[in-house]
């Protein structure tokens, strides 16, 4: 196998996909399962998923076209070149282009959209061409055994090179078996996904996602997508001690900020950026706060908020400037009255966690809308 | 049929330049880039397009190398330009 230069590939696991148009071969639900059979291949093999988009930009649009087609790679009438893809990245990036001077079918007959859906989205997750002529992402067209898994050995190192092999997924707590070593010391249980009795340290938005801290474990899981995938905080960031007091992501920066005790870390993906921890007294906290039980970002107003005990702080984005002196939790969110665990913002929602409890708040109303278990993300 | 094979040879000439310049960053800068001696520009693009794609590695434009890019294929190029 072999990955474009520079081995560009996407640093989010949950990527969006537009069919822009149709090709007037097949008829469109059976474009709509082509190309969704391909791209469950891809997933089945990593950590990624991906969703239909039907109206926004996606991360990889799709297209039919003949000949010149508004990029650099007209395509050459029938036979030849069938399709195209680009190597993942903004604009053109990632997207895939079906030359509809072919003829798609679902068949062995003609040319079969989802082999070739299958190889170009493998353009678009990074693969270059591979030399190995069973390979899927060997660069000639052939006629496959539908029978068969369609990828090969060479197509699952080369994708597993770049995004690591698909997580212990798991949708409900039974499934995830914990491989016990007698001689190990006994490790305290892992967290019960559906405890009515769950709690979180922190809670933050991340990538598309939101993740769920708790001690030294995360869960991470996309509102669109049923699966939740659960790991270890060190394995995203070795740096950063155990539990996790607070969080909140800026994503017009890609940037998301980890509370600790006094300290603070701002990371972008698995990376913690240079310079940090810091101290959260920079941020223009007095002295006397230790430590933050909850954060989260209002992009809407360009306000980071931290909750501390039964008050909060706001700290304005734009003026960087961090309020005087902080003010009750209930004066602003009224309805929320106790010290919270953790707060994040999905659409136009705030949710406050507190214990066993979450809080869904409608800020235009300033009032609370939903009481939600905690529990309320995860496929219980 | 000398008129036949020549008319066969000319189109297989085409066939490889525009194929090696469009998947393997083939640039013809003059005549001189057609002779064909074993170490020409076009006979070292035709043994890294066969060495690519698994075929013998003759330099020569062979049945099966002429037979290969006549194959339906991926559009994006092997050797990143």
């Amino acid at each position: 196998f072999s990955t474009f230069a520079g081995e560009p590939k996407w640093t989010k696991q949950v990527l969006t996909y537009r069919i822009l148009n149709y090709t007037p071969d097949l008829h469109p639900a059976d474009v709509d399962a082509a190309i969704k059979k391909a791209f469950n291949v891809w997933s089945s093999v990593t950590p990624l998923k991906f969703i239909k988009e039907e109206n926004d930009h996606a991360d990889i649009m799709i297209s039919f076209a003949a000949r010149g087609h508004n990029d650099f790679i007209p395509f050459d009438g029938p036979g030849g070149s069938i399709a195209h893809a680009y190597a993942p990245g903004t604009d053109f990036g990632g997207d895939a282009h079906f030359d509809e001077d072919e003829t798609w079918t679902i068949s062995t007959e003609g040319t079969n959209l989802f082999y070739v859906a299958l190889h170009e989205f493998g353009h678009s997750l990074g693969l270059f061409h591979s030399k190995d002529p069973e390979a899927l992402m060997y660069p000639i067209y052939r006629k496959s055994d539908p029978s068969a898994f369609p990828l090969h050995q060479d197509d699952i190192y080369g994708i597993q090179y770049l995004y690591g092999h698909s997580p212990n997924t798991y949708s409900d707590q039974k499934e995830f078996t914990e491989v016990k070593e007698p001689d190990k010391p006994k490790e305290p249980a892992l967290p019960d996904t559906c405890s009515p009795d769950l709690t979180f340290d922190a809670v933050t938005t991340f990538r598309g996602e939101i993740m769920f801290f708790k001690d030294k474990h995360f869960w991470r899981k996309h509102p669109s997508v049923r699966e939740v995938n659960f790991g270890l905080i060190s394995s995203f960031w070795p740096r950063l001690p155990p539990g996790v007091d607070a969080a909140y992501e800026v994503p017009e920066k890609d940037e998301t900020v980890l509370f600790k005790g006094n300290e603070f870390w701002v990371v972008r993906g698995n990376t913690i950026l240079p310079g940090y921890p810091q101290k959260i007294y920079v941020l223009g906290f007095p002295k006397d706060v230790t430590k933050i039980d909850a954060a989260f970002y209002n992009r809407n107003k360009g306000k980071i908020y931290f909750f501390i005990v039964d008050k909060f702080w706001s700290y304005n984005k734009r003026s960087q400037s961090m309020d005087r002196k902080p003010r009750h939790i209930r004066e602003a969110f009224p309805g929320i009255n106790e010290k919270i665990d953790a707060v994040f913002q999905h659409k136009n929602f705030f949710y406050f966690f507190h214990g066993r409890k979450q809080f869904e708040f409608d800020p235009s109303k300033k009032r609370v809308t939903r009481l939600l278990k905690t529990t309320f993300w995860f496929p219980c | 049929f000398p008129a036949d094979m020549r008319q066969k040879k000319e189109e297989g000439i085409q066939n490889i330049q525009m194929y090696l310049e469009n998947y393997y960053s083939f640039k013809k800068e003059g005549e001189s880039d057609f002779i064909w001696k074993n170490n020409s520009p076009i006979t070292k693009k035709i043994k890294e397009m066969q060495e690519f794609l698994g075929l013998e590695v003759t330099g020569k434009l062979d049945s099966k190398t002429l037979d290969l890019i006549q194959q339906p294929r991926c559009g994006f190029p092997d050797i990143a330009g």
